[in-house]
């Protein structure tokens, strides 16, 4: 006999008990295999091996909603790129990582530090733009985020910059009065630069679970995101929930994060991601 | 204090004379996904479920309310009870300079708690001296020393990057200068770096910690299990911290946590000014977990 099985409760069991720990949530799990169990009945007698293909495939097709790639040459003057999400999640990080990486393609780069809340936030950035070897608009006495966004579209402007990287304090976004500082600096590049920022991502930490979605809803409330970076990929969460996210709010990942080094930042690939969620 | 749904599902439930295992079913299926979607582990969840199965079944419906209701009160007092029925506090015995480790995943909240804890037991009238032991982290020394004038705590950092020596050398200050409680901040590691959770446990061994605190975010999903087993495995931590609670996670990992170490959840930090620090109250996040 070939040691095929039926699509059976066990193994509907597992395959949920798969896509639940990646972090997927119960409502796209549900999703996922309410239309398995459709497509089965059609194929007739299946094993697990291509039924976690045929979820593989769909999971992939999920998440090539977008260009995963942020592109410097659309712009004419300076392209700007603001940086968002909770507190922890990664974006100084991931900053010093984009810089670095425009700066290896010939961009000329500028990151204006527009975190002015947070013990030694600058002094982190300005870490991270001497690595990359970029300059940094930092202004230790600036406790108004927005006016350190006005200074630095002024000086991508007059320094002809190819792309301006804006960081952002961490902020829940529960809190109202920060997430009205958010549109605040949008509102502020907006006035300085035409169409700016060009690029909103929102970073989400690859640990995170089913409130990440409640992060992405919120933050696209405020600012229109383009685009997620999931960081901290190089763990062992599986950062499932951006299938969620992508089904709800059509937002795509342009980014992984998956590792603590400046060259540790590669471009959203749906085909290996989804299949990494059933390693 | 249930969500709508979750209410009005279990209310539907009738019956009379005991609660039956078709009315424990259903009603419990209900409550299995609202666990999931509060980010408690699948594995953990299951558990949980198939004990409160046990305890409800063949139960006597008490005459006030339905077998819906009932099932939701067994399932809020496991839940209770498995999060931790004590307060529990920190544990500080035998000699000082007692010793304070703080751990856990990258951007957690460890040098904001570290930062807090020492305010608090400052405010409890002891003298802690806060240790800046990341030297991995850019400006981590910036961070914690700006952190600790805000709150008028000493913070204590080297020019050298050797972690194992500035955790000695703290020691030696703190007993040259009468301070009674090292706080050790770490830097952020993955648990499968297996050189970054040695250096943990060499740590461990010099020092020899009053107190391990795993730090913890209170959004993680799925993969708390796997961070904090292997934390355990090495360093087999005291306490919990759930970080980030200001927020609307509903924090199903602190289930997820405690399930698998058995370790208490200490603290509670919910917001990032320095007296957002809370004791742990386990019926008030039973509550949230269940929505
Ligand atoms: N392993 C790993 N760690 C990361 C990654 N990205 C960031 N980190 C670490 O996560 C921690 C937080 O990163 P930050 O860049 O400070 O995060 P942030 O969002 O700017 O934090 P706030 O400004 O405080 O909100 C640091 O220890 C980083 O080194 C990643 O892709 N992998
Ligand atoms: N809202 C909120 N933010 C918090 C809380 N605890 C910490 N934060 C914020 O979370 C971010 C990360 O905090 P850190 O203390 O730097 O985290 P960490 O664990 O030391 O990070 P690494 O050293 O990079 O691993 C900062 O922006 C903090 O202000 C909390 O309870 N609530
Ligand atoms: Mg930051
Ligand atoms: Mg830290």
């Amino acid at each position: 006999f070939s040691g095929r099985t039926k699509l059976d409760d066990e193994l509907l069991e597992d395959l949920e008990e798969i896509l639940i720990e990646s972090d997927l949530g119960v409502d796209a799990t549900m999703q996922l295999l309410d239309d398995l169990r459709d497509r089965a009945s059609e194929i007739g007698e299946v094993d697990i091996g291509a039924l976690q293909e045929v979820l593989q495939n769909e999971i992939k097709q999920l998440l090539s909603n977008g260009s995963h790639a942020v592109q410097p040459e659309s712009q004419d003057g300076p392209q700007v790129i603001m940086v968002v999400g909770v507190n922890g999640s990664g974006k100084t990080t991931s900053i010093g990582k984009l810089a670095h990486q425009f700066k290896s393609k010939g961009k000329s780069v500028l990151i204006a530090a527009a975190d002015t809340f947070r013990a030694a936030a600058m002094e982190q950035l300005e870490n991270w733009a001497d690595r990359a070897n970029v300059d940094i608009i930092v202004n230790r006495k600036a406790k108004d985020p927005a006016s350190v966004a006005y200074d630095a579209a002024a000086a991508a402007i007059s320094r002809d910059v190819d792309v301006l990287i804006v960081d952002t304090a961490g902020r829940l976004h529960t809190q109202g009065n920060l997430m009205d500082e958010l549109q605040k600096i949008h509102r502020v590049l907006g006035k300085q630069i035409e169409n700016a920022p060009h690029e909103v991502l929102l970073v989400l930490d690859a640990t995170t679970g089913q409130n990440a979605i409640m992060q992405a809803r919120h933050f696209q409330k405020v600012v229109e995101i383009d685009g997620i970076i999931l960081a901290k990929l190089d763990g062992t969460a599986k950062g499932g929930v951006v299938v969620a996210i992508n089904r709800e709010l059509d937002m795509p990942v342009k980014y992984i994060g998956v590792g603590e080094g400046i060259d540790d930042l590669q471009l959203f690939d749906p085909e290996q991601f989804a299949e990494a969620l059933f390693y | 204090q249930l969500s709508e749904n979750l209410e009005n599902v279990l209310k539907k439930l009738r019956g009379r004379g005991k609660l039956t295992e078709k009315n424990v079913s259903d009603g419990l299926r209900e409550v299995r996904r609202a666990l999931l979607e509060a980010d408690v582990n699948y594995k953990v969840a299951k558990e949980f479920i198939a004990s409160v199965k046990e305890k409800a079944i063949g139960q006597e419906v008490l005459k006030s309310i339905t077998p819906g209701q009932q099932i939701v009160k067994v399932l809020h007092d496991e839940l209770v009870d498995l999060l931790g029925l004590e307060r529990s506090e920190l544990e500080l015995k035998g000699s000082p300079p007692h010793v304070i480790m703080v751990v856990g995943l990258q951007g957690s909240g460890k040098t904001t708690f570290v930062t807090k804890l020492g305010k608090q037991l400052r405010d409890k009238g002891r003298s802690p001296l806060l240790v800046g032991a990341d030297v991995y982290r850019p400006a981590a020394k910036d961070q914690l020393k700006t952190n600790g004038s805000k709150v008028d705590l000493p913070v204590f950092v080297t020019e050298h990057n050797r972690v194992l020596d500035i955790c000695a050398e703290a020691k030696q200050t703190a007993r040259k200068n009468h301070y009674d409680v090292l706080i050790l901040d770490t830097a952020g590691r993955l648990h499968i770096d297996e050189e970054m959770m040695d250096e943990l446990s060499d740590v461990k061994q010099q020092m020899q910690p009053d107190e391990i605190l795993f730090v913890a975010d209170g959004m993680t999903g799925q993969d708390a299990v796997n961070a904090a087993s292997e934390f355990l495995g090495y360093l087999d931590f005291t306490g919990v911290v759930l970080t980030k609670m200001d927020g609307d996670a509903r924090g199903g990992a602190a289930l997820s946590i405690r399930s698998v170490t058995g370790r208490p959840i200490k603290y509670m930090s919910v917001g990032e000014s320095m007296d957002s620090l809370e004791p742990f109250y386990p019926d008030r996040l039973a509550n949230r977990i269940l929505g």
